[in-house]
């Protein structure tokens, strides 16, 4: 909607129910423009953009950044936010464009040094779109005290600015190497990883994710009483929830890794059930079981199985489960969702995958890449 | 894909492009099962909603899809809970298929641990521009695996972290482009078999005249995850 009052017939901007002006103010969200001198912009934008969002991940958005970092114009930063986020008038609901003197000294300055990689000056922002200033349009031009660098710079001692990445990265970005002042985690507010020189941020800290050398970042993060026992993400649930088939930790880890084929000979099946192991009893097993259990463990077809006996001594030792009856009615669930405690004939079972998930062979034909005569 | 061929019908058998609305291909992808893809996760930026995809599988030609195509709505995107737009990383996705098909080759995805060895050559594939336009065919392109830490050399403006892999060349002369992202790079072993070692993710303006190796995203280090993400998916009905 460019105009005051908008005809809504396919413009997806308007509003459909009448005609009235579908330009509206939005605040501005675009992390990389978030200090400037005014807060309320409006789209399209001078780059076609159709939103913040396409902004924020347009290519502009990549290489103005980029490009402050050579210095080129001190005012390329404001320049390049009132093309990306152009300022909204809160009363007329106009974009205010920024004036032509100051498109034309950023692209004197800096055009060329896109040249030397070969790049081009985004040819969306011909400077003569722009009015001139002084003229009876109003037009922006950067104020006394205009950040140079944007919120995802930092700024050197020296004034110049680099990409906020490069803090502390280890390299001397800045002219007078003030990146890698100060370098230290609390400086920084940061998280000193115990044990090493390995900053991370507080939110990382009994999140599920290891980032420190030696896990510490995730050790000790929930007291869980002895009923109970710690998701993945530090929750805690009470044992007999655990492996039942059901997610009941918000991250869905009381349900990992519940099956396995696990003894010395490497393939008894064996179920991680209420936060003991179990192993699974022959009674009632079939093919379709078999497969079920292979397809879970990320496996190919089984190929056969086997019934094993148990070690002698050992019976009334172990734990077993067996099938449930009627577990084929339950489609698409786990394995340890259908399965009993109990066993008559104390016979484990071994399902034996001879062809490994049939995975990564191309079509037979034609000749091998890596031997094509020269 | 710069400075590659084009790939003969049928070679790839595990690349699919994503496609979306008017926009056609946007990215590439791989299949790793009957009913799941790997992509990257910046593919979905400003568009992560499941119904506005669709994944055409068995395509050689983006232009004539021909009787072997298989176009796929998607059901679920995952995106990784760690992803980082500002330094593209943890950058990968894995998208569930609204239906599966029988007639599939998907890609191995590697063991724990499992890494190609730096110097060792891999391939590459995709619909992505060729540094003068953008292909109807699929191109192909061999690449040499490059070590994390002269990789870095090459890239002072962005740190490369250990869910990346990096391959290419000093002069960039075969690379990954714009559209190729999502894509695999993948190695073959002994056996003939192909495992997925890498997603298309960033690296230096393939057009311009910045050269360097392209960056991937490192599949082995997501491994766990992926099937993790499957298991939940398929098993775990809500």
């Amino acid at each position: 909607c460019i105009s005051t009052s908008c005809q809504c017939v396919s413009s997806s901007s308007c509003d459909s129910r009448n005609n009235n002006s579908c330009t509206r103010c939005e605040p501005i969200s675009l992390e990389l423009c978030m200090n400037l001198p005014y807060n309320l912009t409006s789209f399209p934008n001078f780059l076609g953009h159709q939103s913040q969002r396409e902004s924020s991940v347009s290519w502009e958005s990549s290489l103005f950044p980029a490009l402050v970092q050579t210095g080129c114009y001190q005012y390329l930063m404001f320049y390049a936010c009132t093309l990306l986020v152009p300022k909204c008038d809160p009363v007329s609901l106009q974009r205010v464009p920024p004036c032509r003197s100051l498109c034309r000294h950023a692209k004197e300055k800096c055009e060329s040094v896109l040249g030397i990689v070969g790049l081009q000056w985004p040819e969306d922002s011909d400077c003569g779109q722009f009015p001139e200033d002084g003229g009876n349009s109003t037009c922006l031009l950067p104020e006394e005290g205009v950040d140079e660098c944007s919120p995802s710079h930092f700024k050197c001692r020296s004034g110049r600015c680099v990409l906020s990445t490069k803090r502390c990265d280890g390299h001397l970005d800045c002219d007078d190497h003030s990146d890698e002042d100060d370098c230290g985690c609390s400086e920084r507010a940061l998280w000193e990883c115990p044990g090493s020189k390995v900053c991370i941020k507080a939110s990382m800290i009994c999140d599920g994710f290891p980032d420190c050398p030696l896990l510490v970042d995730e050790a000790n993060c929930s007291v869980c009483s002895d009923n109970e026992l710690s998701c993945n993400n530090h929750q805690c649930v009470h044992r007999t929830l655990w492996c039942d088939g059901k997610k009941h930790c918000s991250d869905s880890s009381d349900e990992w890794n519940c099956v396995s084929l696990s003894d010395q000979s490497g393939s008894v099946l064996t179920v991680f059930r209420t936060a003991a192991e179990y192993q699974v009893c022959a009674d009632e097993w079939n093919h379709e079981l078999s497969r079920l259990t292979c397809s879970q463990l990320g496996l190919g077809v089984p190929s056969s199985v086997s019934m094993v006996t148990d070690q002698p001594g050992a019976p009334g030792r172990r734990r077993w489960l067996h099938v449930h009856p009627e577990w084929n009615l339950r489609n698409g669930s786990a394995l340890q969702d259908v399965i009993l405690v109990c066993c008559l004939s104390y016979y484990g079972v071994s399902p034996t995958v001879v062809s490994p998930s049939d995975c990564g062979r191309r079509a037979a034909v034609g000749v091998h890449p890596h031997r094509k005569k020269r | 894909i710069l400075g590659g061929r084009v790939s003969r019908r049928g070679a790839w058998p595990w690349q699919c492009s994503l496609q979306s609305g008017q926009s056609g291909h946007v990215c590439g992808c791989v299949l790793i099962a009957r009913r799941w893809v790997l992509t990257v996760a910046h593919c979905f930026e400003g568009r992560e909603s499941a119904d506005l995809w669709k994944v055409v599988l068995g395509l050689s030609n983006l232009d004539h899809p021909g009787v072997h195509s298989q176009s796929r709505g998607v059901r679920s995107i995952i995106v990784h809970p760690r992803y980082n737009r500002a330094v593209v990383d943890y950058d990968i996705s894995v998208v569930q298929l609204d239906s599966e098909t029988p007639f599939v080759r998907p890609v191995c995805l590697p063991q724990l641990g499992q890494l190609p060895s730096p110097d060792s050559y891999c391939y590459i594939t995709g619909w992505g521009h060729m540094g003068n336009r953008m292909p109807f065919k699929l191109q192909e392109g061999e690449v040499r695996i490059i070590s994390l830490s002269q990789c870095q050399s090459y890239f002072d403006m962005k740190t490369i972290t250990p869910r990346m892999l990096c391959a290419g060349y000093d002069a960039g002369t075969v690379d990954s482009c714009m559209g190729d992202s999502g894509g695999p790079l993948v190695c073959e072993d002994d056996g003939g078999h192909w495992t997925l070692f890498g997603l298309t993710s960033w690296g230096s303006v393939c057009f311009s005249k910045v050269l360097g190796p392209g960056v991937y995203s490192n599949v082995t280090h997501f491994t766990p995850w992926i099937q993790q993400q499957i298991y939940v998916h398929t098993y775990l009905s809500d």
